[in-house]
């Protein structure tokens, strides 16, 4: 454990922490994207089934079972109590567009061709893409809630702040990890046009919007 | 080491 590692795993947990509370307290999930949340909750839960299999520390054990109960939780907010809220006009991006293309890929390159090699290869590949019905969603709306923006935020600079922890574990430990550090760093250059507007107008106190 | 080995991350 590094201290970019623990950063970014904090960003992590505070981002997901952040849309419930945001889905939670306004009652409502509007813009957010539904498409973006199920793919998380497939993420986790096809790379986190080393849970059964392996033990590795407690802290690893928490935050798995964390991040996938709090995806499946998030899910039923959305889909089930507050579903009237949940804004499908504007969350139009076809899910097999990345899905069916990441499966394929995550079958052809892979660091070893078995069930749960295979399985958590489609997770990093579809993790690297599974922003993008929220960020086409913003596009389309052409704004978003400031507290949207700050999950966004919290949830880009988690992979960021992990290709920090990736340069420090290859030159410390000797640790490298081709398919996390290619897909990490395709899931952060998505985020880039988003930090952009953030940075310019939300630390400006300005909401979200788009330019014309 | 590349790769294939106990996942510690998340």
């Amino acid at each position: 454990m590094n201290v970019f590692r623990l950063t970014g795993d904090i960003a992590h947990l505070l981002a997901i922490i952040l849309l419930l509370m945001k889905i939670w307290k306004t009652r409502s999930c509007a813009g957010v994207s539904g498409k973006s949340q199920m793919m998380f909750a497939l993420v986790f839960t096809t790379r986190y089934l080393d849970l059964i299999t392996n033990f590795i520390s407690l802290y690893n054990t928490t935050m798995k079972m964390i991040f996938i109960a709090s995806s499946y939780g998030t899910l039923y907010l959305m889909f089930l109590k507050f579903r009237a809220t949940y804004d499908s006009n504007h969350d139009t991006f076809r899910m097999e567009f990345l899905v069916v293309p990441v499966a394929g890929l995550s079958f052809l390159v892979n660091h070893d061709f078995s069930p749960l090699e295979i399985l958590w290869t489609f997770s990093i590949y579809l993790e690297s893409v599974a922003i993008l019905p929220q960020l086409f969603m913003i596009s389309k709306t052409g704004e978003a809630e400031t507290i949207t923006s700050h999950y966004l935020f919290a949830l880009g600079s988690y992979r960021a702040l992990y290709i920090l922890n990736w340069v420090y574990r290859f030159y410390f430990e000797g640790f490298f990890d081709l398919i996390a550090v290619v897909a990490g760093c395709v899931q952060t250059v998505l985020y880039c046009d988003f930090f952009y507007l953030y940075i310019t107008k939300v630390w400006k106190g300005k909401k979200l919007t788009l330019p014309a | 080491l590349i790769g294939s080995r106990k996942k510690d991350e998340l």
